[in-house]
C-alpha cells in the first residue's frame, strides 16, 4: 500500500505544435516527457519505505542505475491496453512506422517484447510497483557503499511481492519468480536505451534537459 | 559529485 500511495500522477507529452513532424520533433519530445518524468521518479524513490536512510550517495547510484528500467516500466505498464502501441503518455502514443520514423524501431520492439510478457501474465498495478521498487534496490552499482542497507531495501520490497501474490494467486507459487525473471530483459533493453539516447546526444541535433543529460552521463 | 547537482539536489529538497 505504501507504494502505491507513492506513484506518481500521470504526465503528458504535450508535443509542440509549432515543430514539424519528423523525427527531431519526436525525440524532442521523448527527451522532455522523460526529463520530467525523471523528476516524478526521483520523488518516488524518496517516498519508498527504507530508500531517504540509505546514504545520499547510494541513494544517487541507485537512481543513476535504474532510472531509464523506471521509466520504461512504466511505459510499459501504461501500454499493456494498447494494441503493438507505446503509450509514452496519454498524449503521445507511438506505434512502429512512428517509431521507424524517429529512428528508433529496435528500441520499440524491445519494449514492446516486455509488454507482451507482461500482458500474457496480466500484469497487475500492485505487482507493477512492487517491481519498479525492486529493480531501483537491485541497480547492481560497482560502487555502493552501504551495500546492505541496499539489500534489506530490496529484501523488504522482495518480500511485500511475495506477501502479495501469497495473498492474491495461491494457486500459483512461481508467479512472483516469474516476474523477477523479467528484470533482465528490462535490464537489456533500458541498456539499448541509453545507448540510443547517448548517441542521439552525440549528434546534437535534439535539445535536451540538464537532469536528462546527467543521468545520461552517468551511464555512458 | 559536481557532476550530478541536479540529481543530488533533488534527493536532498524535502518534497
Amino acid at each position: 500500500s505504501h507504494l502505491l500511495e507513492a506513484e506518481p500522477e500521470k504526465v503528458y507529452a504535450m508535443p509542440d505544435p509549432a515543430l514539424p513532424d519528423d523525427d527531431i520533433k519526436a525525440l524532442t519530445t521523448l527527451c522532455d516527457l522523460a526529463d520530467r518524468e525523471l523528476v516524478l521518479n526521483i520523488g518516488w524513490a524518496k517516498h519508498l519505505p527504507g530508500f531517504s536512510s540509505l546514504r545520499l550517495a547510494d541513494q544517487m547510484r541507485l537512481l543513476q542505475g535504474a532510472w531509464m528500467e523506471v521509466l520504461l516500466l512504466r511505459v510499459v505498464f501504461r501500454s499493456l491496453g494498447a494494441q503493438d502501441r507505446l503509450v509514452f503518455a496519454e498524449d503521445y502514443v507511438m506505434d512502429a512506422a512512428q517509431a521507424r520514423l524517429a529512428g528508433l524501431p529496435d528500441l520499440h520492439a524491445g519494449v514492446l517484447q516486455l509488454v507482451r510478457k507482461y500482458r500474457a501474465m496480466g500484469l497487475e498495478m500492485e505487482e507493477f510497483v512492487t517491481l519498479k521498487a525492486i529493480a531501483l534496490a537491485n541497480a547492481d552499482s560497482m560502487h555502493i557503499e552501504d551495500a546492505e542497507a541496499v539489500q534489506k531495501l530490496q529484501d523488504c520490497v522482495h518480500e511485500a511481492l511475495q506477501d502479495y501474490e501469497r495473498a492474491r494467486h495461491p494457486g500459483d507459487p512461481r508467479r512472483a519468480g516469474r516476474l523477477i525473471m523479467t528484470l533482465p530483459l528490462l535490464r537489456q533493453t533500458a541498456t539499448m536505451a541509453v545507448r540510443s539516447f547517448c548517441s542521439i546526444r552525440q549528434d546534437g541535433r535534439v535539445p535536451m534537459h540538464k537532469l536528462f543529460l546527467e543521468l545520461l552521463e552517468a551511464n555512458a | 559529485k559536481e557532476k550530478h547537482k541536479i540529481l543530488h539536489r533533488l534527493l536532498q529538497n524535502s518534497t
